[in-house]
């Protein structure tokens, strides 16, 4: 897809944002670049739309990566994942019947100040780099600063906390902007997809409640079906169920947001491992992560064009 | 090296808090640290039986091991030095950076 880039490897924001402008000249059948806004220090927000450019009315699946800045496996899936649908849109029925029947928005790195930060000054940085006018403390969790339950269990209101859920709702121009976004598209956009790291789990809602949603059902056989495909690649075993009860109850999340916003299907990836290396996973492993990550979106993305 | 060498010496530990007892006096400590949570991600979710990683900085390993030992705590060092192994995640890069 652009020659010469190397997807087993790390990737700084510049690099990404290049990669994604090289697509955009390159592949304009199958891929158009915009910016949704600019983040806290300004910098671009910037959307891939990957599908068969149609006038028809399509539906669409959302795919963010990199809400969390140290969780660098994320961006590496989201590149991944356009490379491989460019790569074999032509020689794959499945990927040629996805990319003909939807969009896909991407946006390859969601919270760009804090990983870029996280490349210059603090490995492990995991929030914006918004200041706060009270505390020297910079930024907010970036996935508990939407407006749902926002700054209940889960999350707290100080600024210095890793969790801390900002000012008020949607405070963070990032969260504000996809926010914005979605809403704008909830009647056309069917699948949220978030990309996190790591824990191996497979997520959806509630976040912020131990309570089941309306479609239960449906979710949970396409968890189920997308779990067993990705297992089927290196036999990698992913946790899957409802946020609150399969790894802890939080609020403010952008997975609850989407959800209670209507879209139907949305999911919260935590990819690997299971802490061996934590957010510091080889990118000898970007491979196999990847591909079997691939099977399991591929599976949901199915189960979206057949009726449930 | 990278970051400036800052993770020289730092930990990431495992444990797993085996009672109520136990799970306040970690909270205690690990505030007093201000060591940095990998999982979960805040000291609010830890409770018995939560696996627990954290990122130790080189002089806070030196107070929080001798503690974790002597208040008879398990724990697995799952990366010894943080440094090391930074270098390693991106080593074609900072190879090339060294070029």
């Amino acid at each position: 897809s652009v020659p010469g880039y190397n997807y087993e490897v790390y990737h700084s924001l510049k690099e990404i944002q290049n990669w994604m402008y090289q697509l955009n000249k390159t592949h304009s059948d199958l891929i158009h670049m915009f910016s949704i806004g600019k983040s806290y220090e300004g910098r671009p927000l910037f959307v891939l739309k990957l599908g068969k450019r149609s006038r028809r009315y399509k539906r669409a699946v959302w795919i963010d990566c990199g809400i969390h800045a140290r969780e660098w496996i994320g961006p590496a899936f989201c590149q991944w994942f356009v490379k491989e649908a460019i790569k074999t849109y032509q020689s794959d029925p499945a990927m040629r019947r996805m990319l003909n029947q939807l969009y896909f928005y991407i946006m390859p790195v969601f919270n760009v100040d804090g990983y870029h930060f996280s490349w210059t000054d603090d490995r492990f940085w995991r929030k914006t780099r918004s200041k706060n006018s009270k505390f020297r403390c910079h930024g907010v969790d970036a996935n508990r600063n939407w407006k749902v339950k926002w700054c209940d269990e889960g999350a707290s209101f100080h600024p210095c906390d890793d969790t801390y859920c900002g000012p008020f709702p949607e405070s963070e121009p990032e969260v504000k902007a996809v926010a914005h976004f979605l809403r704008k598209r909830r009647k056309q956009i069917k699948a949220y997809l978030s990309f996190h790291a790591y824990a191996q789990m497979l997520l959806y809602p509630y976040s912020y409640k131990y309570a089941t949603i309306p479609n239960f059902t449906c979710v949970e056989s396409a968890a189920y079906k997308a779990v067993n495909a990705l297992q089927s690649a290196y036999g990698i075993r992913y946790r899957y169920g409802p946020a609150s009860s399969t790894l802890y109850v939080s609020s403010g999340s952008s997975m609850d947001w989407a959800y209670k916003n209507g879209i139907p299907y949305a999911f919260a990836f935590e990819l690997r491992d299971t802490g061996h290396f934590g957010f510091l996973l080889p990118e000898a492993l970007i491979k196999p992560t990847c591909t079997e990550t691939m099977l399991a979106v591929k599976n949901i993305t199915m189960h979206l064009l057949k009726k449930c | 090296y990278l970051y400036n060498n800052r993770y020289a010496g730092d930990k990431v530990i495992r444990l797993v808090p085996g009672s109520d007892k136990e799970t306040q006096a970690l909270k205690s400590v690990f505030h007093q640290l201000k060591v940095d949570l990998w999982q979960p991600s805040s000291l609010s979710y830890i409770s018995e039986g939560t696996v627990t990683d954290l990122r130790v900085p080189r002089n806070s390993s030196r107070v929080l091991l001798p503690y974790l030992q002597q208040a008879n705590i398990q724990y697995t060092i799952l990366i010894s030095d943080l440094q090391q192994v930074i270098e390693k995640q991106t080593g074609l890069r900072s190879s090339r950076n060294r070029r």
